[in-house]
């Protein structure tokens, strides 16, 4: 469902800085990966790139049978509202939006009627320990508070693929482990995930860990057991 | 040097929001004190205070012999270029300004002249790994990129108290480890340090871990041997 082939990802700047030096990956439909890596190592691009939000400077991305390169910007953004599904990792919540109407931004898009729209963001939020928090503006709360908002709104629509960037980064152990439990459900329903993590025990929960740095795929490793 | 007593914090959202329920907190100079709690338990609303950011709903924050609540708006403003640094969670860099520029601001607040300044923000980029992202503007950074500016900025004027509110969130195990060495050099040379972290690795570099939990302190654990 996402195929990475051979793609590069620079910017001009002063000299050349190059994100991502040559990157293979293939992400069968249902399959869960956790992608590690040192800080600066080229995750988030790799992200934004799966994610349709940037195109690469060479080499190619599929997502679900299409070059993203050959889709416009328009084609784009609708591929994004109804199959992509993107945890930020610094959340981009709309600020003038309570976490409630964040949560239902991607539905409005994707037209649901307004009640079920409403009933589908509480559920989410109230999912993600946030029940209570509903009416809350992004500047009223916590940031791990915010970057639950971010996950459930990420998960709105039910996208066929989930990109997590660093979604348990701002929050205790046992809140992360409910995340992940969120997450877990998503996949056995048959959703595609990638996730970037620094977390170790986090990374854990996918089946495959691909790690990178500079740019570049170093080890993968398969995860055991179910 | 920094002393909570009985302090509330509560705002007026729909019903009254506490997130501060009564925190008692003693930092003696030169102390390392880490802070733990689940997401939304006050941790960042405590810092806060203590940075002079905001004041208390009720009871008292005392810093460096001053009650922050007798201090003008004016006042506050000075004591935190003078003798505090703080570390925000979600960074709050300055987007129009380079790495080293964000870094240089604190240096160009308390007036030192431009070469040492420059010379000071560049030893602090380098020391955190980013000698080579110093002209790169904050969207042109990584999120742990973006972090260790933050931290960076926090300690270019060496200041007395130093307020981390999750410093190594957004960065791998060894970066994290560099910032860490970072801070114990800081503590070294006489330096309060009050570190907010969701990770016990990281917790015990600090000589005592507080936990809080809905605004209230739990237990306090006394970190053993060096
Ligand atoms: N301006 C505000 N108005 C109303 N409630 C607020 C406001 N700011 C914070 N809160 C609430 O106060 C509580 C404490 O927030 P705080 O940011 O201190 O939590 P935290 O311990 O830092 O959490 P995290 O680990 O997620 O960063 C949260 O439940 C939050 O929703
Ligand atoms: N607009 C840009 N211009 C120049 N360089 C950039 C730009 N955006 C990112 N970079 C650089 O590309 C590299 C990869 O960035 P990326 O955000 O993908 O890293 P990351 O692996 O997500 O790091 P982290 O773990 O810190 O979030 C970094 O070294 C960064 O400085
Ligand atoms: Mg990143
Ligand atoms: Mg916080």
């Amino acid at each position: 469902i996402v195929c990475l082939d051979d793609v590069r990802k620079e910017y001009a700047l002063g000299g050349t800085v190059t994100a991502l030096d040559g990157i293979g990956l293939s992400l069968p439909a249902g399959s869960y990966t956790a992608v590690m890596g040192p800080s600066g190592s080229g995750k988030s691009t790799l992200l934004n790139l799966i994610g349709a939000l940037d195109t690469p400077t060479a080499g190619r991305v599929s997502v679900d049978g299409t070059d993203i390169a050959d889709l416009s910007e328009n084609d784009r953004a609708k591929l994004r509202g109804t199959k992509i599904g993107f945890v930020f990792q610094t959340f981009n919540l709309m600020p003038r939006l309570s976490a409630r109407e964040n949560v239902e931004l991607p539905l409005v898009f994707a037209e649901w009627d307004t009640d079920r729209r409403t009933e589908r963001a509480e559920s989410l939020l109230d999912r993600v320990g946030l029940g209570d928090r509903m009416d809350h503006m992004p500047q009223e709360l916590s940031g791990g508070q915010r970057q639950r908002v971010a996950i459930a709104r990420a998960l709105a629509t039910d996208p066929a693929i989930v990109l997590a960037d660093e979604p348990t980064g701002n929050v205790d152990t046992e809140t992360g482990d409910e995340i992940m439990s969120l997450l877990a459900d998503t996949h056995d329903r048959g959703n595609t995930i990638l996730l970037v993590t620094h977390e170790r025990r986090i990374a854990e929960h996918a089946d495959r860990i691909v790690h990178v740095r500079d740019g570049r795929r170093e080890d993968t490793e398969t995860i055991g057991g179910d």
